[in-house]
């Protein structure tokens, strides 16, 4: 490789490609996977004859793209870098991580029950609080 | 391949569309009674004819019940991790019948004898009874002149305990100027929501006095003549949320042995995390 680097190092040095378009691989995806909004009203499902509160319900929903590197982010094991590899390197029919949510707050409900009596109950992973690649 | 994968996935998704429903997916197929599996959320979507509840909740008891959701959790539903209580389900019971069996005596403001008939159906084999009380609502809320004391005898007359005599209990309280009262009656309750009882038959005795001047005899006792059965459940079920679960979170998998040592002395782990932090940086 010596007179590589020799036939190099006669090059002019231009710049062979543009700053911009090189940083944008650094920028944050725009569609990077994270947690969106879905603000429903129980009456506009028709449930609201039987539950009484809340009156609104956010669940809230994961939805973007799983970045390459997604460990940092998204607390993914290393099981989802392996996946992303295989997609990329050998089998594009191996699905890429899927955006899904990795940690719920449950949800309190009162609801008028068949018989007329009242029940005040609290139901576990109602509401993604947070998104992961898996 | 990327085309033939493109029309397989198209192929799926229109079969699946095509399935009239799918939450029998969700169902077992074998005809069992469904309903007790699913909680009512997932009930209302599997048979989404919603039907309107048959019989309407007493107002007096749907406004106490709207009070008990506003102290236990947010505008947004969530519970309020200030709440120090096991329970995770409240049951309202509304009484399905009564009859009065002798009229009340307002001399000194007692309520005719109750015969009360709750029933039961709505309570899950995984809810476990923690706490129960007969609510009664001052018609409209009176402060007392003075204190009042009243003593209520329960007798539970169905079903009746092997053996014993009809359980029963006396139960005095002062009553000053309250909305509601409540009447503690886990004790009797305990063993037939154990035992799986589904109607529970009782007859309630209810009589104040003035404490000052019991002579004084007739005084008016605004409350409702009918009570309403409040229970206070611990639901077991893999859906319902354990709040001590979240305040005693289980150990990560990835802690080993020795991460007891860490608790056993958390100066030295501190400083150790500490300087690997540092060197890391």
């Amino acid at each position: 490789g010596q007179e590589t680097i020799n036939l190099e190092s006669k090059k002019p040095l231009t710049p062979s490609f543009n700053l911009s378009e090189y940083f944008k691989q650094f920028l944050f995806p725009q569609n990077e996977c994270e947690l969106h909004d879905f603000r429903l009203s129980f009456s506009q499902l028709k449930w609201d004859n039987w539950i009484v509160a809340p009156h609104r319900y956010n669940p809230r929903y994961c939805k973007g793209d799983c970045p390459r590197a997604v460990r940092h982010r998204y607390g993914s094991p290393v099981h989802t870098m392996v996946q992303n590899i295989i997609y990329e390197k050998l089998d594009p029919s191996v699905p890429r991580p899927s955006c899904v949510p990795g940690k719920y707050s449950p949800l309190s409900v009162l609801t008028i029950e068949p018989d007329g009596s009242i029940a005040y109950k609290e139901y576990e992973d109602m509401i993604a609080t947070r998104c992961t690649c898996r | 391949s990327q085309a033939s994968r493109g029309e397989a996935q198209i192929a799926a998704s229109s079969e699946l569309e095509s399935e009239a429903d799918p939450w029998p997916l969700l169902l077992p197929g074998d005809g069992t009674d469904r309903s007790s599996l699913l909680p009512p959320l997932f009930k209302v979507l599997s048979d989404r004819r919603a039907e309107a509840p048959k019989l309407q909740p007493d107002s007096r008891a749907l406004y106490y019940m709207k009070k008990l959701y506003k102290t236990y959790a947010t505008k947004e539903g969530i519970p309020k991790p200030t709440r120090s209580h096991l329970y995770n389900t409240v049951r309202l019971f509304s009484p399905c019948g009564q009859h009065e069996q002798a009229p009340g005596g307002h001399m000194t403001g007692a309520l005719p004898v109750m015969d009360l008939l709750f029933n039961l159906d709505r309570v899950t084999a995984m809810e476990h009874l923690l706490k129960s009380v007969l609510l009664y609502t001052l018609n409209s809320p009176v402060a007392f002149p003075s204190a009042v004391t009243c003593v209520c005898d329960l007798m539970i007359k169905e079903p009746l305990s092997s053996g014993k005599g009809p359980p029963r209990a006396p139960y005095s309280f002062t009553l000053k100027n309250h909305r509601w009262i409540e009447i503690d009656v886990t004790s009797l309750l305990q063993p037939l929501v154990v035992s799986s009882e589904r109607s529970i038959h009782m007859s309630v005795n209810f009589t104040c006095t003035k404490d000052q001047a019991p002579q004084d005899g007739a005084f008016n006792m605004p409350l409702t003549v009918s009570p309403s059965l409040i229970l206070y459940l611990n639901d077991t079920s893999a859906q319902a949320y354990h709040s001590w679960h979240s305040l005693y979170p289980t150990r990560r998998p990835s802690q080993g042995p020795d991460q007891d040592r860490s608790v056993a002395h958390p100066v030295e782990e501190a400083t150790e995390v500490e300087r690997s932090a540092r060197h890391r940086r």
